[in-house]
């Protein structure tokens, strides 16, 4: 049975690498582009900038070794999600390339790096965590509308262009769902900004991307999501149990605001509002021009640079 | 500035080793 088991798994993966074959476009990338710097180093692989020889653009290169990703399926759903789902919100995939056993995706770069860095080390102010807002939330009601569930919200996740654009990546996690399939049950995400319906492994839809929006507005509060001190296991059982969390000096934020977050971490999955309803939430109003950005990421860069 | 522990930060699927 074990071999059988075993057997099955390996004939899959034979399966994905020949999908794969059919998706990547052939030839050596090393000869289309040059590496320079290694920008990130996530779960699934490394991230690379690098300078298309051919056009001189600079480009982002996500690197990953197949043989040491557990489930390969994830890849081929991420490039076929990403390259079908084309969004001025999401960012652009542009190419891939497999060499040997090593996976190269070729994605836009955004030089002003994640949102994380801008929470870490800036205060943003309601203008600014509002326009953030609607543009994570025009890149969800785009993809929940093509019915896919991102999974992974989060400012690691949320990428800046110097110019303040803001697009959401890593669909190394997301999920398809379709009419006879529309829930999951898997737990996937990070902890701390996961939905208590994920945690408690009941069935989920779309919305736990908007729980997931509004612990991101909780960082751009206070810098860190909710429970970060606590290990993962003990943040997973404060989010079963004690549902939307506390947001310190709460009385501080604008009545708009407070309402805006009740409706993204509402625990009751039918009252919690979708990306649509949200985007015509009257805290969007309360917008800055995304242009407000670039001072907080010049000085998120010069801060981490201190580090 | 804020703390940031990376290995907090990263992405779970199905049962983690800690659960």
């Amino acid at each position: 049975a074990q071999q059988m088991k075993q057997k099955k798994k390996k004939m899959s993966d034979e399966e994905i690498i020949e999908k794969l074959r059919g998706i990547v476009t052939i030839g050596d990338p090393n000869r289309k582009f040059t590496k320079m710097e290694k920008i990130g180093q996530g779960a699934s692989g490394t991230v690379f900038t690098a300078i298309e020889i051919l056009t001189g653009m600079e480009v982002a290169i996500k690197q990953m070794n197949l043989s040491q990703q557990p489930k390969k399926e994830l890849i081929v759903n991420e490039i076929l999600v990403m390259r079908e789902n084309k969004h001025p919100n999401v960012v652009n995939y542009l190419d891939s390339y497999l060499v040997g056993e090593e996976l190269w995706v070729v994605m836009e770069y955004l030089p002003g790096g994640s949102l994380t860095d801008v929470v870490t080390e800036t205060c943003m102010d309601e203008g600014q965590i509002a326009a953030v807002c609607r543009e994570v939330l025009q890149a969800l009601e785009f993809l929940h509308y093509n019915h896919v569930i991102h999974r992974d919200i989060k400012s690691d996740n949320i990428l800046l262009g110097m110019d303040g654009s803001v697009k959401l990546t890593d669909f190394g996690f997301c999920a398809q769902i379709s009419p006879e399939q529309n829930k999951r049950t898997t737990m996937v995400g990070t902890p701390y900004w996961m939905a208590p319906e994920v945690v408690t492994r009941k069935q989920y839809g779309p919305k736990v991307d908007i729980w997931s929006l509004g612990i991101m507005a909780i960082e751009m509060i206070e810098g860190e999501p909710p429970y970060l001190n606590e290990n993962p296991l003990r943040a997973l059982y404060l989010i079963a149990t004690n549902g939307k969390p506390e947001i310190k000096e709460k009385e501080k934020l604008s009545p708009l605001f407070q309402d805006f977050l009740d409706k993204c971490l509402e625990c009751d999955v039918d009252k919690r509002w979708s990306a649509s309803e949200l985007l015509k939430h009257p805290f969007l109003k309360l917008c800055r021009p995304l242009t407000t950005l670039h001072a907080l990421i010049v000085a998120a860069r010069d801060a981490t640079k201190g580090h | 500035g804020k703390r940031r522990d990376r290995r907090k930060r990263y992405t779970v699927v199905g049962n983690p080793y800690w659960m």
